[in-house]
Protein backbone atom coordinates (compact mmCIF):
# COMPACT_ATOMS: atom_id res chain seq x y z
CA UNK A 1 0.00 0.00 0.00
CA UNK A 2 0.99 3.58 -0.52
CA UNK A 3 2.03 5.33 2.25
CA UNK A 4 -1.15 7.53 2.87
CA UNK A 5 -4.36 7.52 0.92
CA UNK A 6 -7.43 9.64 0.55
CA UNK A 7 -10.41 9.27 -1.41
CA UNK A 8 -11.40 12.51 -0.65
CA UNK A 9 -8.66 14.21 -2.20
CA UNK A 10 -10.02 12.11 -5.77
CA UNK A 11 -13.41 12.97 -5.16
CA UNK A 12 -15.14 9.89 -4.32
CA UNK A 13 -16.64 11.13 -1.55
CA UNK A 14 -19.91 12.80 -0.98
CA UNK A 15 -20.54 15.58 1.57
CA UNK A 16 -20.88 14.24 4.97
CA UNK A 17 -24.08 13.08 6.55
CA UNK A 18 -26.74 13.23 9.26
CA UNK A 19 -28.34 9.69 10.44
CA UNK A 20 -30.19 12.08 12.81
CA UNK A 21 -31.80 10.39 16.21
CA UNK A 22 -31.96 6.55 14.08
CA UNK A 23 -29.48 3.76 14.13
CA UNK A 24 -29.09 3.51 10.93
CA UNK A 25 -25.40 4.02 10.54
CA UNK A 26 -25.19 0.81 8.36
CA UNK A 27 -27.06 2.11 5.32
CA UNK A 28 -24.53 5.22 5.44
CA UNK A 29 -21.96 2.85 5.69
CA UNK A 30 -23.07 0.80 2.76
CA UNK A 31 -24.32 3.94 0.55
CA UNK A 32 -20.96 5.55 1.01
CA UNK A 33 -19.51 2.46 -0.16
CA UNK A 34 -21.58 2.71 -3.08
CA UNK A 35 -21.12 6.20 -4.31
CA UNK A 36 -17.10 5.63 -4.37
CA UNK A 37 -17.31 2.53 -6.70
CA UNK A 38 -20.12 3.92 -8.51
CA UNK A 39 -17.72 7.45 -9.00
CA UNK A 40 -14.23 4.91 -9.83
CA UNK A 41 -16.61 2.83 -12.19
CA UNK A 42 -18.17 5.67 -14.28
CA UNK A 43 -16.30 8.74 -12.87
CA UNK A 44 -19.77 10.13 -11.78
CA UNK A 45 -19.72 11.13 -8.25
CA UNK A 46 -23.81 10.55 -6.79
CA UNK A 47 -25.19 11.10 -3.40
CA UNK A 48 -27.47 7.97 -2.89
CA UNK A 49 -30.24 7.05 -1.00
CA UNK A 50 -30.35 5.91 2.51
CA UNK A 51 -33.97 6.12 3.51
CA UNK A 52 -34.33 3.40 0.35
CA UNK A 53 -32.53 1.76 2.45
CA UNK A 54 -34.51 2.45 5.80
CA UNK A 55 -38.09 1.52 4.36
CA UNK A 56 -37.27 -1.26 1.85
CA UNK A 57 -34.40 -3.81 2.87
CA UNK A 58 -36.63 -6.03 5.20
CA UNK A 59 -34.27 -8.00 6.76
CA UNK A 60 -32.59 -5.26 8.31
CA UNK A 61 -34.54 -3.03 11.05
CA UNK A 62 -34.33 0.19 10.39
CA UNK A 63 -33.54 2.62 12.80
CA UNK A 64 -33.29 -0.31 15.20
CA UNK A 65 -30.17 -1.63 13.58
CA UNK A 66 -28.98 -3.50 10.05
CA UNK A 67 -26.22 -5.59 8.84
CA UNK A 68 -23.58 -3.63 5.62
CA UNK A 69 -23.78 -7.46 4.35
CA UNK A 70 -27.61 -7.76 4.23
CA UNK A 71 -27.86 -4.30 2.36
CA UNK A 72 -26.25 -5.73 0.03
CA UNK A 73 -28.04 -8.26 -0.74
CA UNK A 74 -31.49 -5.96 -0.45
CA UNK A 75 -30.10 -3.06 -3.12
CA UNK A 76 -29.20 -6.00 -5.29
CA UNK A 77 -32.67 -7.37 -5.00
CA UNK A 78 -33.97 -4.33 -5.32
CA UNK A 79 -32.08 -3.12 -8.50
CA UNK A 80 -30.05 -0.78 -6.96
CA UNK A 81 -30.37 2.69 -5.16
CA UNK A 82 -32.14 5.98 -5.81
CA UNK A 83 -30.24 9.32 -5.26
CA UNK A 84 -30.69 11.45 -2.40
CA UNK A 85 -32.79 13.83 -4.02
CA UNK A 86 -35.57 11.62 -5.24
CA UNK A 87 -35.58 9.58 -2.22
CA UNK A 88 -34.84 11.87 0.87
CA UNK A 89 -33.53 10.63 4.39
CA UNK A 90 -36.09 11.56 6.74
CA UNK A 91 -34.40 9.61 9.89
CA UNK A 92 -37.67 7.43 10.84
CA UNK A 93 -39.10 4.31 8.85
CA UNK A 94 -41.85 4.79 6.12
CA UNK A 95 -43.33 2.24 3.74
CA UNK A 96 -41.24 1.42 0.75
CA UNK A 97 -41.52 3.71 -1.93
CA UNK A 98 -38.99 2.76 -4.23
CA UNK A 99 -39.47 3.44 -8.05
CA UNK A 100 -37.13 1.07 -10.10
CA UNK A 101 -36.71 3.67 -13.16
CA UNK A 102 -35.15 6.35 -10.56
CA UNK A 103 -32.45 3.72 -9.89
CA UNK A 104 -28.91 6.10 -10.28
CA UNK A 105 -26.57 2.75 -9.23
CA UNK A 106 -26.55 -1.02 -8.93
CA UNK A 107 -24.43 -2.98 -7.65
CA UNK A 108 -23.50 -6.61 -8.70
CA UNK A 109 -22.57 -8.61 -5.67
CA UNK A 110 -20.08 -7.72 -2.70
CA UNK A 111 -16.98 -9.21 -0.72
CA UNK A 112 -15.76 -9.19 2.86
CA UNK A 113 -12.16 -7.26 3.06
CA UNK A 114 -9.00 -9.20 4.88
CA UNK A 115 -8.95 -8.47 8.71
CA UNK A 116 -5.20 -7.43 8.41
CA UNK A 117 -4.94 -3.76 8.45
CA UNK A 118 -2.18 -3.84 5.98
CA UNK A 119 -3.96 -5.40 3.48
CA UNK A 120 -7.04 -3.30 3.93
CA UNK A 121 -5.04 0.04 3.17
CA UNK A 122 -3.77 -1.82 0.46
CA UNK A 123 -7.48 -2.32 -1.02
CA UNK A 124 -8.84 0.81 -0.14
CA UNK A 125 -5.95 2.63 -2.27
CA UNK A 126 -6.46 0.16 -5.27
CA UNK A 127 -10.35 0.33 -4.93
CA UNK A 128 -12.10 3.12 -3.14
CA UNK A 129 -13.59 3.90 0.22
CA UNK A 130 -14.62 0.86 2.36
CA UNK A 131 -17.70 0.28 4.66
CA UNK A 132 -16.18 -0.92 8.39
CA UNK A 133 -17.53 -0.66 11.43
CA UNK A 134 -16.38 -0.49 15.28
CA UNK A 135 -16.91 -0.03 19.08
CA UNK A 136 -18.04 3.52 19.06
CA UNK A 137 -17.79 4.10 22.93
CA UNK A 138 -14.97 6.71 22.69
CA UNK A 139 -16.91 8.40 19.64
CA UNK A 140 -19.27 9.69 21.69
CA UNK A 141 -16.55 12.20 23.45
CA UNK A 142 -14.57 12.73 20.55
CA UNK A 143 -13.51 16.42 19.27
CA UNK A 144 -10.45 15.78 17.33
CA UNK A 145 -7.44 14.34 16.59
CA UNK A 146 -6.35 10.82 16.10
CA UNK A 147 -8.30 8.36 18.42
CA UNK A 148 -6.42 5.40 20.34
CA UNK A 149 -8.33 4.57 23.35
CA UNK A 150 -7.31 1.67 25.62
CA UNK A 151 -8.75 -1.80 24.82
CA UNK A 152 -11.17 -1.30 28.05
CA UNK A 153 -12.93 1.84 26.44
CA UNK A 154 -13.26 -0.12 23.09
CA UNK A 155 -13.98 -3.90 23.24
CA UNK A 156 -13.29 -4.79 19.73
CA UNK A 157 -15.59 -7.47 19.76
CA UNK A 158 -18.83 -5.49 20.81
CA UNK A 159 -19.00 -3.25 17.48
CA UNK A 160 -21.73 -1.26 17.20
CA UNK A 161 -21.34 1.40 14.84
CA UNK A 162 -21.31 1.24 10.75
CA UNK A 163 -18.98 3.82 8.98
CA UNK A 164 -16.96 4.60 6.23
CA UNK A 165 -13.31 4.21 5.58
CA UNK A 166 -12.36 6.47 3.23
CA UNK A 167 -8.42 6.53 3.85
CA UNK A 168 -5.31 6.37 5.89
CA UNK A 169 -2.15 8.03 6.68
CA UNK A 170 -0.09 9.22 9.22
CA UNK A 171 -0.45 12.60 11.69
CA UNK A 172 2.74 13.39 13.92
CA UNK A 173 4.11 10.24 13.46
CA UNK A 174 0.89 8.90 14.37
CA UNK A 175 -0.67 6.41 11.98
CA UNK A 176 -4.60 6.92 11.84
CA UNK A 177 -7.46 5.64 9.30
CA UNK A 178 -9.88 8.56 8.23
CA UNK A 179 -13.36 7.32 8.79
CA UNK A 180 -16.45 9.20 7.21
CA UNK A 181 -19.39 9.34 9.90
CA UNK A 182 -22.73 9.93 9.63
CA UNK A 183 -23.40 12.46 12.35
CA UNK A 184 -23.54 15.67 10.98
CA UNK A 185 -20.59 18.03 10.31
CA UNK A 186 -20.81 19.24 13.76
CA UNK A 187 -18.91 16.11 14.80
CA UNK A 188 -15.64 15.43 15.20
CA UNK A 189 -13.13 17.04 12.14
CA UNK A 190 -15.71 18.47 10.10
CA UNK A 191 -18.12 15.51 10.40
CA UNK A 192 -14.74 12.74 10.48
CA UNK A 193 -13.28 10.14 13.01
CA UNK A 194 -9.36 9.83 12.91
CA UNK A 195 -8.63 6.68 14.52
CA UNK A 196 -5.27 4.88 15.24
CA UNK A 197 -4.23 2.35 12.60
CA UNK A 198 -1.84 -0.76 13.01
CA UNK A 199 -3.62 -2.03 16.26
CA UNK A 200 -6.73 -3.58 15.20
CA UNK A 201 -8.31 -0.78 17.64
CA UNK A 202 -11.66 -0.83 18.28
CA UNK A 203 -12.53 -3.74 16.18
CA UNK A 204 -12.19 -2.07 12.87
CA UNK A 205 -10.91 -4.86 11.23
CA UNK A 206 -13.14 -6.98 11.63
CA UNK A 207 -16.11 -6.16 9.54
CA UNK A 208 -14.42 -4.49 6.29
CA UNK A 209 -16.48 -4.71 3.11
CA UNK A 210 -17.35 -3.33 -0.42
CA UNK A 211 -19.80 -3.75 -3.14
CA UNK A 212 -18.86 -5.21 -6.46
CA UNK A 213 -19.59 -3.13 -9.74
CA UNK A 214 -18.84 -4.70 -13.04
CA UNK B 1 -33.89 58.44 46.75
CA UNK B 2 -36.09 56.49 49.25
CA UNK B 3 -35.90 56.96 52.54
CA UNK B 4 -34.38 53.92 54.36
CA UNK B 5 -36.38 54.95 57.28
CA UNK B 6 -39.71 54.57 55.59
CA UNK B 7 -41.22 50.90 56.50
CA UNK B 8 -41.46 48.63 53.25
CA UNK B 9 -44.41 47.01 52.29
CA UNK B 10 -45.22 43.55 51.88
CA UNK B 11 -45.25 42.68 47.67
CA UNK B 12 -48.69 41.13 46.75
CA UNK B 13 -49.08 38.91 44.05
CA UNK B 14 -51.02 40.08 41.61
CA UNK B 15 -52.86 37.82 39.08
CA UNK B 16 -53.09 38.43 35.12
CA UNK B 17 -56.63 39.09 35.16
CA UNK B 18 -56.90 41.56 37.97
CA UNK B 19 -57.49 45.05 37.30
CA UNK B 20 -54.45 47.42 35.96
CA UNK B 21 -52.35 44.68 35.52
CA UNK B 22 -53.21 44.47 31.58
CA UNK B 23 -52.26 48.11 31.79
CA UNK B 24 -49.26 47.72 33.49
CA UNK B 25 -47.99 44.34 30.65
CA UNK B 26 -48.93 46.90 27.80
CA UNK B 27 -46.80 49.51 28.86
CA UNK B 28 -43.82 47.10 30.11
CA UNK B 29 -44.35 45.76 26.75
CA UNK B 30 -44.35 49.20 25.16
CA UNK B 31 -41.09 50.54 26.67
CA UNK B 32 -39.36 47.55 26.22
CA UNK B 33 -39.50 47.68 22.35
CA UNK B 34 -38.67 51.41 22.30
CA UNK B 35 -35.35 50.10 24.24
CA UNK B 36 -34.65 47.17 21.61
CA UNK B 37 -32.77 47.04 18.51
CA UNK B 38 -34.45 44.10 17.30
CA UNK B 39 -36.08 44.35 13.76
CA UNK B 40 -39.10 42.50 14.86
CA UNK B 41 -41.44 43.84 17.51
CA UNK B 42 -42.02 41.09 20.44
CA UNK B 43 -44.56 40.93 22.95
CA UNK B 44 -44.93 39.05 26.21
CA UNK B 45 -45.13 35.25 25.67
CA UNK B 46 -45.67 34.10 28.57
CA UNK B 47 -46.94 36.12 32.09
CA UNK B 48 -44.95 34.69 35.10
CA UNK B 49 -45.80 37.23 37.97
CA UNK B 50 -46.76 40.55 39.24
CA UNK B 51 -45.89 41.97 42.32
CA UNK B 52 -46.96 45.52 44.14
CA UNK B 53 -45.74 46.86 46.70
CA UNK B 54 -46.84 50.13 48.24
CA UNK B 55 -43.07 52.10 49.04
CA UNK B 56 -43.25 55.87 48.68
CA UNK B 57 -45.64 54.80 45.61
CA UNK B 58 -46.38 51.75 43.90
CA UNK B 59 -43.57 49.19 42.95
CA UNK B 60 -44.66 46.46 40.51
CA UNK B 61 -42.19 43.79 39.47
CA UNK B 62 -43.05 42.05 36.24
CA UNK B 63 -41.58 38.81 35.30
CA UNK B 64 -42.67 37.60 32.14
CA UNK B 65 -41.03 35.77 28.91
CA UNK B 66 -40.99 37.79 25.62
CA UNK B 67 -40.97 36.45 22.35
CA UNK B 68 -40.48 37.93 18.73
CA UNK B 69 -43.37 38.52 16.23
CA UNK B 70 -43.65 38.10 12.65
CA UNK B 71 -44.61 41.98 12.66
CA UNK B 72 -42.17 44.51 11.89
CA UNK B 73 -41.06 47.64 14.29
CA UNK B 74 -42.23 49.87 11.35
CA UNK B 75 -45.76 48.23 10.69
CA UNK B 76 -48.23 49.12 12.71
CA UNK B 77 -50.55 46.65 13.26
CA UNK B 78 -51.20 45.66 17.12
CA UNK B 79 -52.09 42.61 16.79
CA UNK B 80 -48.84 40.47 15.09
CA UNK B 81 -48.39 36.66 15.31
CA UNK B 82 -45.93 34.87 17.00
CA UNK B 83 -42.75 33.00 14.91
CA UNK B 84 -43.12 29.30 14.81
CA UNK B 85 -41.62 27.24 16.90
CA UNK B 86 -38.34 27.29 15.51
CA UNK B 87 -37.57 30.84 16.61
CA UNK B 88 -38.87 30.01 20.37
CA UNK B 89 -34.84 29.88 20.93
CA UNK B 90 -35.22 33.50 20.70
CA UNK B 91 -37.12 33.63 23.59
CA UNK B 92 -36.20 36.02 26.65
CA UNK B 93 -36.74 35.83 30.16
CA UNK B 94 -37.44 39.27 31.83
CA UNK B 95 -38.01 40.80 34.86
CA UNK B 96 -38.90 44.55 34.73
CA UNK B 97 -39.72 47.05 37.72
CA UNK B 98 -42.20 49.68 37.14
CA UNK B 99 -43.07 52.32 39.04
CA UNK B 100 -46.30 54.45 39.94
CA UNK B 101 -44.75 57.27 42.12
CA UNK B 102 -47.90 59.85 41.72
CA UNK B 103 -50.47 56.94 42.36
CA UNK B 104 -52.12 58.10 39.62
CA UNK B 105 -51.27 55.57 37.03
CA UNK B 106 -48.08 57.75 35.58
CA UNK B 107 -46.06 54.96 35.21
CA UNK B 108 -42.03 55.07 35.16
CA UNK B 109 -39.87 52.02 34.44
CA UNK B 110 -37.30 52.18 36.31
CA UNK B 111 -35.24 48.24 35.78
CA UNK B 112 -35.34 45.92 33.26
CA UNK B 113 -33.30 42.50 33.10
CA UNK B 114 -34.02 40.17 30.05
CA UNK B 115 -31.74 37.10 29.06
CA UNK B 116 -32.01 34.12 26.42
CA UNK B 117 -34.09 31.64 28.16
CA UNK B 118 -32.01 28.74 27.62
CA UNK B 119 -28.99 30.38 29.24
CA UNK B 120 -31.49 31.89 31.85
CA UNK B 121 -32.75 28.44 33.19
CA UNK B 122 -29.48 27.26 33.71
CA UNK B 123 -29.14 29.62 36.61
CA UNK B 124 -31.28 27.07 38.25
CA UNK B 125 -28.27 24.65 38.34
CA UNK B 126 -27.07 27.17 41.13
CA UNK B 127 -29.42 25.16 43.69
CA UNK B 128 -28.61 21.86 42.13
CA UNK B 129 -27.53 19.40 44.83
CA UNK B 130 -24.40 17.89 43.40
CA UNK B 131 -21.87 16.21 45.30
CA UNK B 132 -19.18 18.52 44.89
CA UNK B 133 -17.41 18.55 48.59
CA UNK B 134 -16.21 22.05 48.54
CA UNK B 135 -14.86 22.32 45.44
CA UNK B 136 -16.79 25.45 44.12
CA UNK B 137 -13.81 26.00 41.17
CA UNK B 138 -15.08 22.38 40.15
CA UNK B 139 -18.70 23.44 40.33
CA UNK B 140 -18.35 26.37 38.64
CA UNK B 141 -16.46 24.83 36.21
CA UNK B 142 -19.52 22.81 35.13
CA UNK B 143 -21.87 25.55 34.95
CA UNK B 144 -19.64 27.37 32.85
CA UNK B 145 -19.72 24.66 30.47
CA UNK B 146 -22.69 23.52 30.43
CA UNK B 147 -24.36 26.83 29.79
CA UNK B 148 -21.80 26.95 26.43
CA UNK B 149 -23.23 23.42 25.40
CA UNK B 150 -26.58 24.68 26.12
CA UNK B 151 -25.72 27.22 23.79
CA UNK B 152 -23.54 26.13 21.37
CA UNK B 153 -25.97 22.91 20.37
CA UNK B 154 -29.40 24.70 20.98
CA UNK B 155 -30.66 22.68 23.90
CA UNK B 156 -33.99 22.87 25.76
CA UNK B 157 -35.28 20.83 28.08
CA UNK B 158 -38.92 20.31 29.26
CA UNK B 159 -38.28 21.03 32.90
CA UNK B 160 -36.43 21.65 35.47
CA UNK B 161 -35.86 17.76 36.73
CA UNK B 162 -34.71 17.46 32.79
CA UNK B 163 -32.47 19.95 33.27
CA UNK B 164 -31.30 18.61 36.53
CA UNK B 165 -31.28 15.57 35.34
CA UNK B 166 -29.12 16.24 31.95
CA UNK B 167 -26.60 18.27 34.11
CA UNK B 168 -25.76 15.52 36.23
CA UNK B 169 -25.74 13.61 32.93
CA UNK B 170 -23.41 16.11 31.68
CA UNK B 171 -20.83 16.05 34.61
CA UNK B 172 -20.85 12.37 34.48
CA UNK B 173 -19.78 12.21 30.76
CA UNK B 174 -17.26 14.87 31.38
CA UNK B 175 -15.29 12.88 33.74
CA UNK B 176 -15.42 10.24 31.68
CA UNK B 177 -13.95 12.20 28.86
CA UNK B 178 -10.76 13.78 31.22
CA UNK B 179 -10.61 9.78 31.46
CA UNK B 180 -10.59 8.79 27.58
CA UNK B 181 -8.13 11.62 27.63
CA UNK B 182 -5.68 11.13 30.36
CA UNK B 183 -5.07 7.11 28.83
CA UNK B 184 -5.60 7.75 25.27
CA UNK B 185 -2.21 6.32 23.09
CA UNK B 186 -2.61 8.63 20.55
CA UNK B 187 -3.69 12.38 19.76
CA UNK B 188 -7.33 12.51 20.45
CA UNK B 189 -9.31 15.30 22.16
CA UNK B 190 -11.98 14.18 24.06
CA UNK B 191 -14.91 16.49 25.90
CA UNK B 192 -18.05 18.32 25.33
CA UNK B 193 -19.57 17.26 21.98
CA UNK B 194 -23.19 17.34 20.89
CA UNK B 195 -23.89 14.04 22.85
CA UNK B 196 -22.50 15.38 25.97
CA UNK B 197 -26.26 15.46 27.73
CA UNK B 198 -27.10 11.57 27.17
CA UNK B 199 -26.15 8.91 28.95
CA UNK B 200 -24.19 5.99 27.39
CA UNK B 201 -27.50 3.56 27.16
CA UNK B 202 -28.97 6.56 25.65
CA UNK B 203 -26.28 7.33 22.76
CA UNK B 204 -26.46 3.59 22.35
CA UNK B 205 -30.47 3.34 21.76
CA UNK B 206 -30.45 6.56 19.67
CA UNK B 207 -27.28 6.53 17.52
CA UNK B 208 -25.66 2.88 17.38
CA UNK B 209 -26.61 -0.10 16.25
CA UNK B 210 -27.04 -3.22 18.08
CA UNK B 211 -27.75 -5.69 15.43
CA UNK B 212 -23.69 -5.45 14.06
CA UNK B 213 -23.12 -6.98 17.68
CA UNK B 214 -25.28 -9.85 16.54
CA UNK B 215 -22.20 -12.25 15.21
CA UNK B 216 -25.06 -15.02 14.64
CA UNK B 217 -27.30 -12.65 12.01
CA UNK B 218 -24.20 -12.23 10.00
CA UNK B 219 -24.13 -14.23 6.46
CA UNK B 220 -21.04 -15.01 5.11
CA UNK B 221 -19.77 -13.12 2.46
CA UNK B 222 -17.62 -13.65 -0.42
CA UNK B 223 -13.64 -13.11 0.20
CA UNK B 224 -12.29 -10.16 -1.90
CA UNK B 225 -9.54 -10.32 -3.86
CA UNK B 226 -6.34 -8.73 -2.46
CA UNK B 227 -4.44 -5.75 -3.69
CA UNK B 228 -2.50 -7.02 -6.77
CA UNK B 229 -1.51 -3.76 -8.42
CA UNK B 230 2.17 -1.48 -6.74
Amino acid sequence: APDSWDWREHGAVSSVKNQGMCGSCWAFSVTGNIEGQWFLKNGKLLSLSEQELVDCDTVDQACRGGLPSNAYEAIEKLGGLETETDYTYTGHKQSCSFVNRKVAAYINSSVELSKDEKEIAAWLAENGPVSVALNAFAMQFYKKGVSHPLKIFCNPWMIDHAVLMVGYGESKGIPFWAIKNSWGEDYGEGGYYYLYRGSNACGINKMASSAVIH
Amino acid sequence: CEDPNQPLGSPVQLGESEPGVKKILEFTEERYNLGSNAMHRRKISRFISVTRQMLKGIRYTIKVEVSNTQCKKSSMVRSCDFYPESHKLETELCMFEVWDVTLQGNLTLLKQNCQPKVIARTEEFINVDIEFGNDTFEFMRLVLEFKHFLKKFNKVYSSREETERRVVIFYENLKTAETLQSLDQGSAEYGVTKFSDLTVEEFQTMYLNPLLNQWTLHSPMKPAAPAQRP
